[in-house]
């Protein structure tokens, strides 16, 4: 463990805790996107799986089931609790376009052939794009109430936490993975766009619109 | 049965 790291998971936890506390104040989960959080349901779950055979430490035991459960109560929270609040019309991303390619690539780039390995693999480039059916609705409507662009702003921060801790642990354990390495760019990349507005805008106390 | 990398990332 490192400090980009613990810094990484932090902010991962952050966001859940911002995105949770969003839903249940404003009584509504208005602005969220439903797909993007069942996908991130498929990506833990499928990458956590060795939870019931590598022990790791208790820190990585406890986050992984905070990550499983915290994101099937979100989506408990959007199809139960609130669903009148939860807009279907607007989530129109299809998001089969982004499950396909990461099996296919899965398939193809993994560490090893078996199945949660290639799972793992999965998870790992799921993630990365998951984010997409949010971004995409964030850019129909145009607009995003604050608390919403700060539960964007960490969740966009953690994986690009992760890339520092990648780099330090080259230089001192020398370890690369190079999956999770080139799928972490990628997910950094997708948000530079929201993080320029988010800096430009909602820091400097304004609202999150993008120019019509 | 060990990683040929380690998984101990989340």
């Amino acid at each position: 463990m490192n400090l980009f790291r613990l810094f990484g998971d932090m902010s991962h936890l952050a966001s859940i805790l911002i995105l949770v506390h969003k839903i249940q104040t404003t009584r509504s989960c208005r602005g969220i996107s439903f797909k993007t959080q069942a996908l991130y349901v498929t990506v833990f779950v499928s990458r956590y799986l060795d939870l019931f055979y590598d022990w790791v430490s208790l820190y990585n035991f406890f986050m992984k089931v905070f990550f499983i459960s915290s994101s099937c109560y979100i989506l408990y929270l959007m199809k139960m609790k609130f669903r009148p609040t939860n807009d279907p019309s607007i989530d129109t991303f299809r998001i089969e376009y982004l499950l396909g390619p990461c099996a296919i690539l899965a398939l193809i780039f993994h560490y090893k052939f078996t199945v949660t390995e290639v799972l793992w693999s999965f998870s790992i480039f799921l993630e990365s794009v998951a984010i997409l059916p949010q971004l995409f609705m964030l850019q129909r409507t145009g607009e995003a109430e604050t608390i919403t662009t700060h539960y964007l702003a960490a969740l966009g921060a953690y994986r690009a936490f992760y890339i520092p801790n990648w780099i330090y642990r080259y230089w001192t354990e020398d370890i690369v993975d190079p999956i999770a390495v080139t799928s972490g760019i990628v997910q950094t990349a997708l948000y530079l766009d929201f993080f320029y507005v988010y800096f430009t805008k909602v820091l400097q106390g304004q609202k999150f619109e993008l120019p019509a | 049965e060990g990683n040929p990398v380690k998984h101990d990332e989340l």
